[in-house]
Formats: C-alpha cells, sequence, structure tokens
C-alpha cells in the first residue's frame, strides 16, 4: 500500500464522512 | 501560457524558514458556519510557536530531521505490515496484544511522528491535557496517576487523576467495551479491563480501559468518553499527554461521537509550524468544495482509512505509471510524514520532478535519510517547482502546494520496499 503522509496533506481540508474522503485546497 | 503558469510555482525561499513567531489565527475555513452541530478544535505543531500555551518546548525537544525520517520510516513500515496482514509474521513487530512483544523504544526520546496536538478536556472539573491526534490508530488514552517516570514520561500538564473527578470509572471486565476491545485488551486485574496499545515506531501504552467525560470545547462534552488511563508508556511521546485515536474502529473518538456528529469528521494540517490548523468533528454535511474519493477498507486492518491513486503529474503532465501499481490502495495518516509510493511509481515521479528542476540548475544536496532528491537553495531568495498533482479513484485531485511538494529541501516522497508490497 501507499501512504498518503502529513507532509502532503498540509494546507489541505481532509474530510471523512465514512463513505468518502474528501480534499479541499488552501484551507488554511 | 495559462497552462504554464499552472505547471510551476514560484516560491520565496524565506518561505521555507522555520519562524519562532506563531501567526495565532484559526483559518477563515474553521470559523464558517457549519451545517449541523459540529466542534472545532485548534490543531497546531508540537514543537512549533503555536503549540498550546507557547510552550513548544515543554512538548519534548525537536528532534532532527533524521531523526524524523527514521521513526517515519518505521511507522511506514508498520503500517504496510498490517494493511498487508504481515504484521503478526514479522519480527519485533507486533499487533497490540501480541503476547511477543519486542518493542524497541527510547525512553523519553522524543522521535515520534505524531506531530500535530489539540488541547481537550477530560474529568469532571475537566483538566486540560494536550494530545497527540493519530487517524492511524484507535484507542485514545492520558497518563493517569499514579504513573512514576519510568515507566511514565514526564509531561507538560499535571497527570491527570482519576480519583479526583466526580465521572471517572474504569471499565468491568465484563463490559460489553471492554471484550470489544479484541487486539487492545490487555486482560483483567482487580475487576478492571486492561489495555494495550503498541505503535509502529516501537512506542506503547498500558494501563485500564475507562470512561469519563471528554470535554471537546467549551459547549461540546461527551460523558461516558471510553479511554485508556495509561499506567505505563514506553517511546516516543515525551511531553504530551497523551494520544487522541481518529481511526475506523469503535474505540475512535469518531466512533464514539458518532451519534452526536454523525461520524463525520475534517482536519487542516497548517502549512507550517507557525500556523494554526484545526480538527472538526461534525460539520459540512455537505461535500461542496471537496474533491472526493471513495473510501476504502483493507480487509486485513479496518483502522486505516484507504483511498485508490489513481496517477501522478508533475508539471501538468501525467506519468506513465501503469493502473496496476496503484491496486493496492493508500492509506491516508496524519501520523506518517512523508509520503510513500510503490517503487514504479517514486522512480517515475523522481525522474521527471529532477528533469523539471534541470532548466533552473539549482545545485543538488546531499540526501537525507530516505529523501534523495535533495536541493541546496541557499543562493536564491526564490524558487521555481514543477507543480505536483496526485489523482485517485473517481477522478478526485490534490494539486499540492508548495509546502506538500519539498521538505527540507528535499522532494517529500519516498518508495516502498516493493510494488507488490
Amino acid at each position: 500500500a501507499s501512504i498518503l503522509g502529513n507532509v502532503q496533506q498540509r494546507s489541505f481540508e481532509v474530510r471523512f464522512d465514512g463513505s468518502t474522503v474528501g480534499f479541499m485546497p488552501a484551507s488554511c | 501560457h495559462a497552462d504554464a503558469a499552472r505547471s510551476y510555482v514560484t516560491v520565496s525561499t524565506s518561505s521555507f524558514a522555520v519562524s519562532s513567531t506563531c501567526a495565532d489565527e484559526l483559518p477563515g475555513r474553521a470559523a464558517s458556519p457549519r451545517n449541523g452541530t459540529s466542534a472545532v478544535l485548534r490543531l497546531t505543531h508540537r514543537h512549533g510557536p503555536c503549540a498550546p500555551a507557547g510552550k513548544a518546548s515543554a512538548l519534548g525537544s525537536p528532534p532532527s530531521f533524521l531523526d524524523t525520517l527514521r521513526a517515519d520510516q518505521r511507522r511506514a513500515e508498520y503500517i504496510q505490515r498490517r494493511v498487508s496482514g504481515a504484521a503478526a509474521a514479522a519480527p519485533g513487530m507486533q499487533l497490540a496484544g501480541s503476547k511477543a512483544a519486542t518493542v524497541p523504544a527510547n525512553l523519553g526520546f522524543s522521535i515520534g511522528t505524531l506531530q500535530y496536538v489539540v488541547t481537550v478536556s477530560l474529568g469532571t472539573p475537566a483538566v486540560a491535557q494536550t494530545l497527540e491526534v493519530d487517524t492511524g490508530s484507535d484507542v485514545s488514552w492520558v497518563q493517569c496517576k499514579p504513573c512514576p517516570s519510568p515507566p511514565c514520561y514526564s509531561q507538560r500538564d499535571p497527570l491527570f487523576d482519576p480519583t479526583r473527578s466526580s465521572s471517572y470509572s474504569a471499565v468491568p471486565c465484563a463490559a460489553a467495551s471492554c471484550s470489544q476491545l479484541a487486539l487492545y485488551s490487555n486482560g483483567c486485574s482487580g475487576g478492571q479491563c486492561g489495555y494495550v496499545v503498541s505503535y509502529g515506531d516501537g512506542s506503547t501504552t498500558t494501563g485500564v480501559y475507562s470512561s469519563d467525560t471528554l470535554t471537546l470545547t467549551g459547549s461540546n462534552a461527551l460523558k461516558g468518553f471510553l479511554f485508556g488511563c495509561g499506567h505505563a508508556q514506553q517511546g516516543l511521546f515525551a511531553g504530551v499527554d497523551g494520544l487522541l485515536g481518529l481511526g475506523r474502529q469503535g474505540q475512535s473518538l469518531v466512533s464514539q461521537a458518532s451519534s452526536t456528529y454523525g461520524g463525520v469528521f475534517s482536519y487542516c494540517l497548517p502549512p507550517t509550524q507557525n500556523s494554526v490548523g484545526y480538527i472538526s468533528l461534525g460539520g459540512p454535511s455537505s461535500t461542496t468544495g471537496f474533491s472526493t474519493t471513495p473510501l476504502l477498507t483493507a480487509s486485513n486492518d479496518p483502522t486505516y482509512y484507504i483511498v485508490m491513486l489513481a496517477g501522478i503529474s508533475v508539471g501538468g503532465q501525467p506519468l506513465s505509471i501503469d493502473a496496476s501499481v496503484f491496486a493496492s490502495g493508500a492509506v491516508v495518516d496524519t501520523g506518517t510524514v512523508v509520503t510513500r509510493l510503490p517503487p514504479t511509481a517514486y522512480s517515475a515521479l523522481r525522474s521527471a520532478f529532477r528533469a523539471a528542476m534541470a532548466p533552473y540548475g539549482y545545485p543538488s544536496a546531499p540526501a537525507t535519510g530516505i529523501l534523495d532528491t535533495c536541493y541546496d537553495f541557499t543562493r536564491y531568495g526564490t524558487v521555481t517547482l514543477p507543480t505536483i498533482s496526485i489523482a485517485f479513484g473517481g477522478g478526485a485531485a490534490m494539486d499540492l502546494g508548495t509546502s506538500g511538494i519539498l521538505t527540507s529541501g528535499c522532494l517529500a516522497f519516498a518508495p516502498t520496499g516493493g510494488d507488490s508490497q
């Protein structure tokens, strides 16, 4: 498996709702 | 020209420096109205100037970058073993509850890869606790009195004292929540339910599985929150008071709070150590503004949040990578620092990145641990980088900002042990 680490997640809002994972750029 | 502008980004090298001043403002997204019930917690880097009460030094000495990468490698290998179902057979690694645990730990030596912390309160009256956040584990825990050092480590806040909380209770051995600990179970002592958690970087915590009121924010409290009252910890937590598990199994905060917050949560990891992010439990019911991809589950380990990768672009150009390389999926993890890709994909990414950087003539720098594509930018006021975009199943994409491309002057990606892993 690949692993998406926290360096790449920075500045995105990452959202989990039980069925999807969402990414919104430039959220922080 | 528009395509070219999207293919490269120019950034000031001063943005790579670590500031000692906290830009102490929650991002606008955190403060924006959210439909339904939500609790928004301030999230900071544990070693940055925004750490709780401005006491980053109290949260353990910052590890060297090389030590962080070493710990990161151990965590990444551990996750890959768990997802592949090989953890139980791997020498020196173990799932929680293994009776043959061999844990290489360094008491009080702060090289853990869990870099982000929030402050919540526990008990009645509420006692503030600064906890690491981890989407890769389920059980939350704090250090509890009695907890001599060793086997406990020093922390910034007073130890949580269950005898002083009117809402505290130890989980009885006969309780359903005790039997449901499964892999995290650590037997029964004096009628109290024992727990144990082992982490991929070699740390462990053991103690009494317990229940108390968890206050997330002033108006958001969770009664009967189940957590580990830790009486013996080994390893890599120095300074923090415990851990907040955000995994997918029933013990996690997300699962325990699902009746209130609908099982929805989001977080924003700040782009720098001197800025502030957030965790939101509940929140927007719609996915407007999000690029979404289906959430998958590893049959071998349901703790992890898994998505399917579909491809990678560098400088606006899709890399030629067979889709089968990504067939094992990708774990979305807050506790792993550097993204791991199958070697074939990493090799293609590295080649394309180096080629895109070549025209600018930046001097190379020696490799740093697992990071093999490094540059010396000391003579430059600005640097130009090719953009990197990660595509997911269903068409979602992350167009990485500059904070997601480089770390310490190196391409912030590394290969896994094999394409089939």
